[in-house]
């Protein structure tokens, strides 16, 4: 019989969890706060945030709305989600994990494995909420903040591995006019996206392809989930608001595994991880008719 | 004799732009989705037929139940184990690399042993199932989660085995016949 521990939810207390190769603290608003490499003894400042961007949003005439094929948001400054957030902590042999309650639709759960080198954030997004009357387009993303001197400077992969270099308000191949400061440094990130100075590096892992970007030195952020509610006149003529099973709205979940090493090791260290995310073990079942013995 | 090919078709078609950023008309999108169904349960098939010819052929095989795969294990939902007190779980490893980590399964009892492929018991966690919200409202998710850790090899398979009885049948396991587990 596996122990079970309680989990009892935590509002207003700083919490800690570990698998002996990372520590991972949490302060007293339920907000990730610090990173340990307990191997090199390296501490990081880290803050992870869920932010929406409201999406422009035009019944007709040829303004652009933001829609299934362009991300226009309004404005450049995401809206905040919540101020302190409930957690439930578990620890046992083979995982510990803290799950945050962020709102009534936006929960996450950020598991430390044993043996394992990463930190794994599974995030729940949804139902997007839609407001009676002329509802606002969101578009919902996650945001981890360092102290990393990254010096206007990211890195997203293409189609997986190559790893292109970003600079944020600048083109290598046309020149730049900041007329849309946040979506036009956004990036497809298929695999991973990351910033680092001469000290640390923060590679984040997605399990799927996203739009990502580093808008503010030292953060790197990842779109996880929208909601439109206004056609973008580029061919689909639906709104992008699927109702998904409940009919109140797309739930989507996925995971994020977070890096924090130094430069040097980083490389190797996603190199690997990569695949193993891509390449998540598959599962098949049946029922056991016959003694562990004679079935195998 | 499964069909690879309806499965092969539906990831091709999910190469289109439309299909990776979900940037299509709804019913576009649930077509998409049926038909990686469809290509889902063909491999599901293959993966039938390839065990039937791995086992021996003798009158035990006859009751190997087919695998299945549960689409909603993400949701923490799988009938086949809702449903058996006993069940195998078999790990794919499609990676050019051995895989160590801790696999989660949705689970509906409090009890668990674990025996690893070879039947020696290992030591699992169950803990409970986050509902969080009520973000999942309505889905049949099962009340726990049982995580295992496991060890597959490189682009290979591992079974292990999983009882809700709470104390070992009285057949005790007698020691295995193969010393090493084939590779």
């Amino acid at each position: 019989n596996a122990a079970m521990s309680a989990q009892q939810p935590i509002v207003g207390a700083t919490v800690n969890i570990s698998n002996g190769i990372i520590e991972v603290d949490f302060d007293e608003d339920g907000y990730v706060s610090t990173i340990k490499n307990i191997h090199t003894g390296q501490t990081t400042k880290m803050r992870q945030e869920f932010l929406y961007y409201e999406g422009a949003g035009f019944n007709e005439g040829d303004n652009q709305s933001s829609g299934a094929y362009i991300f226009r948001p309004n404005g450049t400054d995401p809206k905040r989600l919540s101020s302190n957030i409930t957690l439930q902590v578990v620890q046992g042999p083979l995982i510990s994990e803290v799950r945050q309650t962020v709102n009534k639709w936006i929960t996450q759960i950020i598991r430390l494995i044993k043996g394992k080198n990463y930190i794994e954030f599974e995030w729940t997004i949804g139902p997007i909420p839609k407001e009676d009357k002329n509802p606002i387009t969101k578009e919902v993303i996650t945001r981890y903040i360092t102290e990393i001197a990254s010096n206007g400077e990211f890195f997203t992969d293409a189609n997986g591995r190559q790893i292109m270099p970003r600079k944020r308000n600048f083109s290598p191949s046309f020149e730049y006019v900041n007329t849309e400061p946040v979506a036009s440094n956004y990036y497809p990130v298929n695999s991973r996206i990351f910033i680092k100075d001469a000290n640390t590096q923060l590679t984040v892992l997605n399990d799927r392809s996203q739009g990502g970007s580093s808008l503010h030195d030292g953060q790197i952020e990842l779109m996880l989930h929208r909601r439109a509610f206004y056609d973008d006149h580029w061919g689909v003529e639906e709104a992008l608001d699927e109702p998904g099973d409940s009919g109140k709205g797309l739930v989507a979940r996925g995971i994020h595994w977070i890096i924090i090493d130094s430069p040097t090791a980083s490389p190797k260290m996603h190199r690997s991880l990569a695949f193993e995310l891509f390449h998540s073990p598959q599962l098949s079942f049946a029922p056991l008719q016959l003694s562990v013995e004679q079935y195998r | 004799e499964g069909d690879l090919d309806v499965l092969r078709r539906a990831t091709a078609l999910m190469q289109h732009h439309d299909a990776v950023t979900g940037t299509a008309k709804e019913n576009v999108t649930r077509d998409y989705a049926k038909r990686l169904a469809a290509g889902w349960n063909e491999g599901v098939q293959v993966i039938n037929d390839a065990l039937s010819k791995l086992v021996l052929k003798d009158d035990k095989s006859k009751q190997l139940p087919a695998q299945a795969i549960c689409p909603l294990i993400n949701e923490t939902i799988c009938e086949v184990i809702r449903s058996s007190g006993e069940f195998t779980a078999t790990v794919f490893n499609s990676n050019s690399h051995p895989l160590s980590t801790v696999v989660r399964l949705p689970y509906y009892s409090r009890d668990a042993i674990i025996s690893a492929p070879n039947g020696e018991h290992i030591e699992s966690q169950l803990v409970k199932t986050f509902f969080g919200t009520n973000q999942l409202e309505g889905t049949k998710r099962a009340p726990y989660e049982l995580l295992i850790p496991v060890d597959i090899p490189a682009l290979g398979f591992a079974t292990y085995f999983v009882s809700n009885k709470t104390s070992i049948r009285s057949s005790r396991l007698t020691p295995s016949k193969y010393d090493k587990s084939k590779r």
